[in-house]
């Protein structure tokens, strides 16, 4: 077993990559919009 | 890049429940944000207590959250699996307090390129720019460095950026997860009209000859001066390390002037605390005898006494000679105070003395301890760039070590360990809910400025290893075997951290390196009281929550369920009980045309009511009125008819002499 737990997975997520790979599809990455804000 | 529109903001404090979907590390992490928040800006969090508007933060799918107040009672915002990193929660925030990303600026295409073509397809729409019709740029320039600021990885379909900065400098610090920028906290703060912040305190790196209102004691044998060297060290100060000429001041006590036990003091101007601790952080150089001391005091004022109480808080020996040293103080003072820094000339050889550069006082609580790594450029993606920190003890005194790993190519690595120690046979093991925060400090003089890079893991007691052990048992028990350099083995856990800390070419970025010095601040907390549910809320009194009760519905007496006020307090016709300013009253019900009144809802009140009420006493006016004016024509007509019997009289009278 490795000698250190990597919580990251020995990869640099940025929020939007976090998102992408749950599958989501939010405004800009990571916003979520309300109908009237639509930008 | 803010959302236009008054109705988006949020009050300067803000309500907030942490949900307990959401996983123990982020709980602490996003309190640490908060901390952030009111270090450098005006706006505060509090425990939601039934505000109508209040943000729900909760492990949902991913890192999102709406933009601005949207004034819907609850507004979630998500911290999910990987989100649990204290720049990604200070982002998600700023997004809730209304802002967008930064790149998103009807001006941005004067500082940066969209390469089209190396979108993925289909998400090109998350590059479009936005007219300051809809957003606002609130008169500050461009930001590279805002936390809000896509990585130039954003969105691509390849291996190549998607955004390519018109100064290329800045390629590699777009997207930067470490901090607020100076930008990003100038709109925040212009935005909601900051004009002070919770628990910034004071910062004086002695550039201005007015030396931030510090004062010479009388009482002492001699003063320190304001110098940018000193002939036995330092050679420059620690603001600008030379980098500046005719700037980098410090303050210097010369003690090979003075007899031993020669003092020489230095009072802060006087300060005034909110929350009842703080946190001083100096720069400290000896260039005089090891044996100098420094004394660090509270004169303390209270009522009715001028001169203030002297309290010794820390005496700060054995300070190293011929660098700059950081140090922490930990203070917890109530009322106005001055913070006093009294040199102590020690007995032996004395060349140079005593100097203090970049002073930074805060309502925050310190480290609990400073790891500092010298002679680190030379480490970085060196196969000597692993390094482990000496022992540490937490507060709940457990052992451990840090472990940084600098050897790879692009990115450094932090890990934290539990080791064997001296408390181990009083412990709980596996080691519950301990929070340990591991900072890479940016030594920028002013801390409402430094950009410090931080991570933090939680011990989970029910963790295991793939050999079915507790990840977080006694080291001793899962541990291996290892040395301190000075040959004593000890038991050491396996590491708990990330290869990802932070990149090299960041942390050669700002002042995380100073004078070949990089310091590690460590705190490790017990955290397991955020195991439980936040309290529920009691409606605040200026809150609009009624609780109409339909009739025949049974209802509390008391809708906060807590005995207090309301206990023995009852309210007639299903009145509820509520507290408003520590006094039980009655919330009385209410329908489409009737209401319940009076102290216990005992009165009831009807629309129906009402009109009569206002007709009747509209008639009786009018009839009084009626009266009143009849009364007054007769009287009047009578008082005239009398005066013209009165005159025939007179003039027969006349004519009869006549």
């Amino acid at each position: 077993t490795p000698e250190n737990f990597d919580v990251d997975g020995g990869i640099d997520q940025d929020i939007f990559d976090i998102n992408e790979d749950l599958g989501l599809d939010l405004f800009e990455g990571d916003i979520k919009l309300n109908g009237v804000q639509g930008r | 890049n803010s959302i236009i529109g008054e109705n988006y903001r949020w009050p300067h404090t803000i309500p907030y429940v942490l949900e307990d979907s959401l996983e123990m590390n982020a709980k602490g992490v996003i309190l640490n944000a908060f901390e952030r928040y009111r270090l450098k800006t005006c706006i505060d969090f509090k425990p939601w207590a039934g505000e109508t508007n209040y943000i729900s933060v909760f492990k949902g799918s991913g890192c999102w959250s709406s933009v601005g107040n949207m004034r819907a009672g609850k507004q979630e915002l998500s911290i999910g699996q990987n989100c649990d990193r204290i720049a990604t929660i200070q982002h998600e925030f700023l997004h809730a307090l209304g802002f967008w990303h930064e790149q998103s600026r009807s001006d941005r295409d004067d500082y940066v390129n969209i390469i089209w073509d190396r979108i993925q397809s289909g998400k090109e729409h998350n590059f479009n720019t936005y007219d300051d019709q809809a957003s606002d740029t609130l008169n500050v320039p461009y930001d590279y460095t805002s936390v809000m600021h896509y990585s130039k990885t954003a969105f691509r379909n390849g291996t190549e950026p998607t955004i390519v900065t018109r100064i290329p400098d800045f390629m590699d610090v777009i997207g930067q997860r470490m901090d607020f920028s100076d930008s990003d906290l100038l709109k925040l703060n212009r935005l909601y009209n900051c004009s002070s912040s919770l628990s910034f305190m004071d910062s004086c790196d002695f550039e201005l000859e007015n030396v931030c209102g510090m004062i010479q004691s009388s009482g002492d044998n001699a003063d320190w001066q304001r110098v940018s060297q000193v002939p036995g060290g330092p050679e420059n100060d620690h603001s600008n390390m030379g980098q500046c000429k005719g700037s980098g001041f410090f303050m210097h006590f010369n003690s090979s002037s003075v007899n031993v036990g020669a003092t020489a003091v230095l009072e802060s101007r006087k300060l005034y605390p909110k929350r009842g601790f703080q946190c001083l952080q100096f720069y400290l150089y000896n260039s005089g005898s090891e044996n100098n001391q420094l004394n660090i005091y509270i004169r303390e004022y209270s009522a009715g006494n001028e001169n203030g109480t002297l309290t010794l808080v820390e005496e700060i020996k054995g300070i190293p000679l011929g660098s700059w040293e950081l140090y922490y103080v930990t203070m917890k003072v109530t009322n106005k105070f001055r913070v006093v820094f009294e040199g102590v000339k020690g007995t032996g050889a004395s060349s140079g003395g005593l100097s203090i550069d970049d002073i930074n006082l805060s309502e925050t609580r310190c480290p609990h301890h400073i790891w500092r790594i010298r002679n680190f450029t030379q480490l970085i993606g060196s196969p000597d760039g692993t390094l482990y920190s000496p022992p540490f003890y937490s507060p709940k005194g457990y052992a451990f070590q840090i472990y940084l790993n600098l050897s790879h190519p692009e990115n450094a690595g932090i890990y934290f360990h539990l080791i064997s120690g001296a408390n181990d046979d009083q412990l709980q093991w596996p080691c519950p809910w301990q929070q340990a925060t591991m900072t890479l400090l940016d030594q920028n003089p002013d801390i409402r400025q430094q950009m410090s890079n931080q991570r933090s893991i939680t011990t989970d007691p029910f963790m295991t290893t793939d050999n079915g052990n507790y990840f977080w048992d006694r080291p001793s028990k899962v541990g291996q075997v290892a040395s301190f350099p000075n040959g004593t083995q000890f038991r050491r856990g396996r590491g708990y951290g990330t290869s990802a800390f932070i990149t090299h070419e960041r942390l050669k970025n700002r002042d995380f390196i100073k004078g070949n010095d990089v310091y590690i601040l460590l705190t490790v907390e017990d955290i397991s009281h955020l195991n439980s549910t936040q309290t529920q809320p009691v409606p605040t009194p200026d809150d609009n929550t009624h609780v109409n009760s339909t009739p025949g519905q049974p209802v509390p007496t008391s809708t906060s369920g807590i005995a207090g006020p309301c206990a023995n307090f009852k309210c007639e016709n299903d009145g509820v009980c509520a507290v408003r300013g520590g006094k039980a009253e009655c919330r009385c019900p209410s329908g489409e045309d009737w209401w319940y009144l009076g102290e216990r809802c005992e009165k009831k009140g009807s629309t129906r009511d009402t009109i009569i009420i206002a007709v009747s006493s509209t008639a009786a006016v009018f009839a009084l009125m009626l009266i009143v004016t009849l009364v007054s024509v007769y009287c009047t007509r009578k008082k005239y008819r009398k005066k013209a019997t009165s005159k025939t009289a007179d003039i027969s009278l006349e004519n009869l002499q006549a």
